[in-house]
Formats: structure tokens, C-alpha cells, sequence
């Protein structure tokens, strides 16, 4: 249920 | 990228440099709870430790090292530079009710078991409740001056944007991340009484005062 592959935020 | 994403990272560099700022002109740190703001140095220190293994961009890269910068020099003038102008008596909230538990969820509930993704969730889960002893050093005094309600003023704004930026990014890009997303609602309900004191108190010219 996650979609954590961007880490782009700060 | 979008507007709130972008407000929201102006705001918290806003918030750092308002603090930064205060407590170097005045040569004081007083009303400035340093346990919050060694919290902000774990916090930024666990959560950009990928700075070492991955590039995003020139933006990333640059605001991620201002920001771990910023913080570690906040805690050097309150705990070296003018120690003598911290107020460690009123800033007696215990940081370990916070740090241990936090750190236990964050090893129970996370995306992947790995150290770097612990350590990131560790943060989010941190920086959700890192302003709780500054809030509870208010609490405890009964005031704050002005230039110090306006830091807390950019700080709570910069999540609430960035509780903005989920929405949109939800829809426009079907991104969500329900980690950041429930630490970040916490983090914004927290400042709900400030932000209630700010908009009634401080911004028609009163100093912000808590009743007796």
C-alpha cells in the first residue's frame, strides 16, 4: 500500500 | 515539483535561517528550547544519510546540506557559543520518552527492513514530535517572543504544505507515501493551538501569552 520509491522530497 | 512542495521547502529554510538569525543578532538563546533543535540535527542527520549513496538533484542536494548545516550550527550557538543565555531550567521536557519510542516504531512499521530506510522512517517519525520540548518550554514560561513564534510559524506551515503536496501528488501522479503522509498529519496537528494563538495574538500585535 506504498509507493516509496521516490525520495525526493526533502 | 509543484507550488506547495516548493513553499513548503521555502518555509522550513525560512524557519532555520529566522532562528538562526535570532538567536545570532541578539547573542542569545533565550526562550529556545536546544533539546528541539538537537531533535532537528538527529532528525536531518538520519534522514539525508542518502546523500552519500544517491544523487537526486543540484536542488536536493543543496537544500539537504543547508539544512543538516543550519541545524548543527543552531546547536552549537545554544549549547557552546551562548550557553550562557540557554534557559536549561525550563527546557526540562524528556527527550527519551520521545527518542525510544519513536525508534521502536520506526523498526516496527517501515517500507524496508534495511538500516538506511529505518534510519529515514526513524526521522520522519522524529521530526513529527521534535518540537514538543519547545512547545512544552512555551507552555512551561508562559510566553514567547515574538521573532520565536515567527519561526514556529514557518515550521508548522512547512508540513501543512507539504500535507498540500501529497494531495496533489496523489492525484496528479498517483504518488503516495502513507509513512510521510500520517507522520506529516501528526506533525501539523501539533501546531494547531499555536497557529490558533499566532493568527489571534501575534499577528494583531500581541506578544503571544498564555494565561496563568
Amino acid at each position: 500500500l506504498t509507493n516509496n520509491t521516490s525520495k525526493d522530497e526533502l | 515539483m509543484n507550488i506547495f512542495r516548493l513553499t513548503g521547502d521555502l518555509s522550513h529554510l525560512a524557519a532555520i535561517i529566522i532562528l538562526l538569525l535570532k538567536i545570532w543578532k541578539s547573542r542569545s538563546c533565550a526562550g529556545i528550547s536546544g533539546k528541539s533543535q538537537i531533535l532537528f540535527a538527529i532528525v536531518f542527520t538520519a534522514r539525508y544519510l542518502d546523500l552519500l549513496t544517491s544523487f537526486i538533484s543540484v536542488y536536493n542536494t543543496s537544500m539537504k546540506v543547508i539544512y543538516i548545516g543550519c541545524a548543527y550550527a543552531t546547536v552549537y550557538l545554544i549549547y557552546a557559543k551562548f550557553r550562557a543565555t540557554y534557559d536549561g531550567n525550563h527546557d526540562s521536557f524528556r527527550v527519551e520518552f520521545l527518542v525510544v519510542p519513536v525508534g521502536g516504531l520506526a523498526v516496527l512499521i517501515n517500507h524496508t527492513f534495511s538500516p538506511l530506510e529505518i534510519l529515514w522512517t526513524f526521522s520522519i517519525y522524529l521530526e513529527s514530535v521534535a518540537i514538543l520540548p519547545q512547545l512544552f518550554m512555551i507552555s512551561k514560561t508562559g510566553e514567547a517572543e515574538t521573532i520565536t513564534t515567527h519561526y514556529l510559524f514557518c515550521l508548522g506551515m512547512y508540513r501543512t504544505l507539504y500535507l498540500f503536496n501529497w494531495v496533489w501528488r496523489f492525484y496528479f501522479e498517483g504518488f503516495f507515501d502513507m509513512i510521510a503522509i500520517v507522520a506529516g498529519l501528526v506533525q501539523t496537528v501539533l501546531y494547531c493551538d499555536f497557529f490558533y494563538l499566532y493568527v489571534t495574538k501575534v499577528l494583531k500585535g500581541k506578544k503571544l501569552s498564555l494565561p496563568a
